[in-house]
C-alpha cells in the first residue's frame, strides 16, 4: 500500500521548482522514514538533496520501499497546476505516479515513471569551517543586487559579516550582511550566479537558511523546515582562479 | 583567470 497526503502541496511544489531546474530526472524513494531524493546535474555542478519527514504527511502508508523515477519537467508542469489550499495525494498504479490535488475542484494526474539514464552518487560530507544563518529573502535580494553589474559573485565571510562582491565591466557592487553568528575564521569563494538563481527558486520551502563555506570550497545552502520535517540543501560547485 | 570546477573533486 502507497499512499502519502500532504495537506500543504507548495512544500512540493517550491521544492521542484528548484530541482527542475537543476536536475532532467529523479529516483524520489520512499520508505517508513519518509520521502528523499538526491540528484546532481548533468555537468556535476550543483548537488540537491530533498528529505520530507513521515511526520509532515497527513497520511503516510508506505508498507515497503519504493522507488520512483520521474522526469522533473513534467512533474513540475503537474505540480504548477495545484493551488496552495489543495490537498495533495500520491499513489502509485503500475507505471505511473498518481497526483491528485483535491480543493474546490478535483484534479488528476498521471506521471509515467521512467527509465533512470545516470546514477546520482552518495552526498559528499564535508568539513566546513564556517556556517551562518541568512533569511532567503535577503539573500535573493543580495544576489539580485549583485547580477546587475556581473555573472559571478564572491563570498566573503568574516566574524561580522557576510559580504557579497562583484566586479563588473561597468561597475562594482558590494552587499554587506551582518550575520551576528560566532565565525572564528574568514572564508571567500567564488560561483556563478546562474546557478545560485536556480538554488533560490525554492525560496518558500523554508525561512532558516543556512549558507556553509570555506576558502575555495562548495556552497552549501541548506532550507530547514519547523521541527526538522524537512529539508531541502543545494552543493554548489565554486569557480576557482586559475 | 577563474573556471568553474565540478563537484567531483570534493566527493
Amino acid at each position: 500500500m502507497f499512499k502519502l497526503i500532504l495537506s500543504d502541496p507548495s512544500i512540493f511544489k517550491t521544492s521542484f521548482e528548484a530541482i527542475s531546474s537543476i536536475v532532467d530526472e529523479v529516483q524520489i524513494e520512499v520508505d517508513s522514514d519518509g520521502l528523499r531524493l538526491n540528484a546532481i546535474d548533468r555537468s556535476h555542478i550543483t548537488y540537491v538533496h530533498l528529505e520530507l519527514k513521515e511526520r509532515l504527511f497527513d497520511v503516510f502508508q508506505c508498507d515497503e520501499p519504493i522507488k520512483l523515477n520521474v522526469d522533473t519537467e513534467e512533474l513540475m508542469k503537474v505540480l504548477k497546476r495545484s493551488k496552495s489550499d489543495d490537498v495533495m495525494e500520491l499513489t502509485v498504479d503500475g507505471g505511473s505516479l498518481i497526483v491528485t490535488f483535491e480543493g474546490a475542484i478535483k484534479k488528476t494526474f498521471k506521471v509515467k515513471l521512467i527509465d533512470l539514464e545516470y546514477e546520482t552518487p552518495e552526498s559528499p560530507s564535508i568539513e566546513y569551517p564556517v556556517k551562518i544563518t541568512i533569511p532567503i529573502k535577503t539573500l535573493k535580494e543580495s544576489i539580485q543586487d549583485i547580477e546587475i553589474v556581473a555573472d559571478r559573485v564572491e563570498f566573503n565571510i568574516d566574524q561580522d559579516f557576510l559580504k557579497l562582491k562583484a566586479v563588473g565591466e561597468f561597475s562594482d557592487a558590494e552587499v554587506e550582511y551582518l550575520h551576528g553568528e560566532k565565525v572564528t575564521e574568514d572564508a571567500r569563494a567564488i560561483f556563478a550566479i546562474e546557478n545560485i538563481k536556480e538554488m533560490l527558486k525554492a525560496e518558500k520551502f523554508a525561512d532558516t537558511t543556512y549558507i556553509s563555506l570555506g576558502d575555495d570550497m562548495p556552497l552549501t545552502l541548506t532550507l530547514e523546515l519547523l521541527n526538522e520535517e524537512g529539508e531541502l540543501s543545494f552543493l554548489l560547485a565554486p569557480r576557482i582562479e586559475e | 583567470n577563474e573556471k568553474q570546477v565540478s563537484l567531483d573533486s570534493f566527493f
